[in-house]
């Protein structure tokens, strides 16, 4: 099935 | 020093009890013009963000900003701990700046609890993100529903599988699911105005059709948040995640960010 990235994956950690 | 007073069963508190399946630690920022939090859920999956503006508050003071890492989870419990009609006042002094204290006063000020909760490092709950407004516009479609029909729609589709697939296009917003015991696809017929009714589903941002695939514990984790507000505007691209958002008074909101999952 579809796999889950993180949302790291779209915003950077600060 | 930062200083705000609400009254109990307000809405900070409201919503500090629906984030808590998602959020344990939260980075908080306090200025002069209102109440801000990060945080991430524990998996990392969802990135929460949410601004309280001060005149949401029954009083409100904040004389240098201030940044602070609160664990919510005891947060929410001592404020459970508060009576019907009690003032909450949520205080930081510049001496002291190792925990917060909490105090409830009863409505006719002849009780007086106060309570000191230390302050966590929830650094790493801060993510870089856009100005919302750079942002808004990456997004290929944004649709306005009712808080109840989201919440309505992520129940039906969690009886049948784990994962639902929201589709916009100009003509359909549609929420479905496929799994081992059957299938269901609920379809929206959008209006298209900026100004969206309350009792409506409304396409208010149209770039494209998009698709995108979401775990529903996330979205009814988001859908929880939404039944406090009437209305939950949802934004869809390929690029950025999933953002629901519900919006409290006039500059303030509570947004979501939810990861899509991917097909490799």
């Amino acid at each position: 099935g579809p796999k889950q990235p993180t949302i790291t994956n779209y915003f950077g950690r600060a | 020093m930062f200083e705000l007073t609400m009254a109990k069963g307000s809405i900070l508190q409201g919503v500090l009890e629906a984030i808590l399946d998602l959020v344990n630690v939260a980075n908080v920022d306090c200025s002069s013009k209102g109440f801000s939090l990060q945080a991430l859920d524990t998996e990392h999956v969802v990135f929460l963000s949410l601004f309280f503006p001060s005149e949401v508050f029954r009083s409100y003071r904040c004389d240098e900003d201030c940044s602070m890492g609160i664990a919510i989870a005891d947060m929410v419990d001592l404020l459970r701990a508060s009576n019907d009609g009690d003032i909450i006042t949520i205080k930081v002094t510049d001496q002291n700046f190792e925990d917060i204290t909490i105090t409830f006063e009863s409505p006719d000020k002849t009780k007086t609890t106060d309570m000191d909760l230390q302050l966590v490092d929830a650094r790493s709950h801060r993510l870089k993100i856009s100005e919302w407004h750079d942002m808004e516009s990456e997004y290929q479609a944004i649709f306005c529903m009712p808080s109840a029909q989201f919440m309505l729609n992520c129940k039906s589709l969690s009886v049948i599988d784990d994962d639902v697939v929201i589709r916009v296009n100009e003509e359909v917003i549609s929420f479905s699911t496929k799994g081992k015991s059957g299938c269901v696809n609920i379809s929206h017929v959008p209006n298209k105005t900026d100004n969206p009714e309350k009792a409506s589903v409304t396409l208010t941002h149209m770039r494209g059709p998009v698709s995108l695939t979401l775990n529903l514990r996330y979205m009814k984790s988001c859908a929880k948040v939404s039944t406090l507000f009437d209305q939950v505007k949802i934004g869809l691209s390929t690029k950025l995640p999933l953002m629901v958002e519900c919006k409290i008074a006039e500059k303030g909101y509570i947004r979501y960010f939810v990861a899509p999952k991917i097909t490799e």
